[in-house]
């Protein structure tokens, strides 16, 4: 079974979320 | 010793302050509400979600910050917070009720405290259970006198699990969960000499906290089903991950 994409958690641990 | 303590202090120092978590969820979730008309404020789950998943960034912002978790790639970083972020979230909730919550009541990330019996009268049957068995266990981890070294411990031994699925760097996350293991034990025989078995008790919560947070993610996502959770959440999308 294929996992989907964390996008999310791959932006938040690549890069920092600032939207919060 | 020392390189035990210099250990463990190097890992309190990743620690946010309670107030700081506290300031944050609750500013968001006032933004929230400031942006919502009269008449589509949040319902108190949709509120508890929102706090669930403000305390969830926070939990990954501090994995992230953790030096031996950026030793590892992001491959490894996301399978690993994919396969325990219920937990962290389950022992973040315990061990605020160790270190701030009083009996019969559940003291939240924003400060608030809820009388048990109120969410019991009003919470549906699988959340009850939910309620009773968090606080059965914040009962047993108070009987311990788990402390915030301990607590910490905890959360890098769920985090740096070398049995997940689909680990590349196994031995390094093995290495690492076996140092966290090593310190905790020296810790609490350090600290606490009267209570030889408190090594051993502490670790034996860690499959009640892995059921309770499986019970959790099983709610959450027959919730998600129903439409209940606000949606674009990192909360969802993590439920999302373990779903498909």
């Amino acid at each position: 079974k294929e996992k989907k994409t964390n996008a999310l958690l791959h932006y938040l641990l690549n890069n920092k979320d600032d939207s919060n | 010793p020392s390189s035990n303590t210099g250990f463990l202090s190097e890992l309190l120092q990743g620690e946010p302050e309670e107030s700081q978590v506290c300031s944050r969820v609750v500013a968001s979730l006032l933004k929230e509400q400031a942006s919502r008309g009269k008449h589509d404020r949040l319902n108190t789950f949709s509120i508890m979600c929102k706090m669930a998943d403000q305390t969830l960034f926070g939990l990954v912002e501090w994995a992230r910050n953790c030096a031996l978790f950026k030793e590892l790639k992001v491959e490894d970083q996301m399978v690993l917070l994919q396969s325990c972020w219920s937990e962290l979230l389950v022992l973040d909730h315990l061990c605020r009720q160790v270190a701030y919550g009083i009996d019969g009541s559940i003291y939240l990330v924003t400060g608030q405290k809820i009388d048990v019996s109120t969410v019991l009268s009003q919470a549906g049957v699988t959340l009850s259970s939910l309620v009773s068995r968090a606080q059965d266990l914040v009962s047993k981890l108070r009987a311990l006198h788990l402390d915030r070294q301990e607590f910490v411990c905890l959360k890098y031994l769920v985090l740096f699990n070398p049995d997940v699925k689909s680990v590349q760097d196994r031995r390094q996350v093995e290495r690492t969960q076996e140092r966290v293991n090593r310190a905790l034990m020296e810790h609490t025989l350090h600290t606490h000499p009267g209570q030889s078995d408190k090594f051993g008790q502490l670790l034996l919560r860690l499959p009640e906290v892995r059921s309770i947070s499986l019970q959790v993610e099983e709610y959450l996502y027959q919730r998600h089903l129903l439409g209940d959770l606000p949606c674009n959440s990192l909360l969802t999308e993590m439920l999302h991950t373990k779903h498909t």
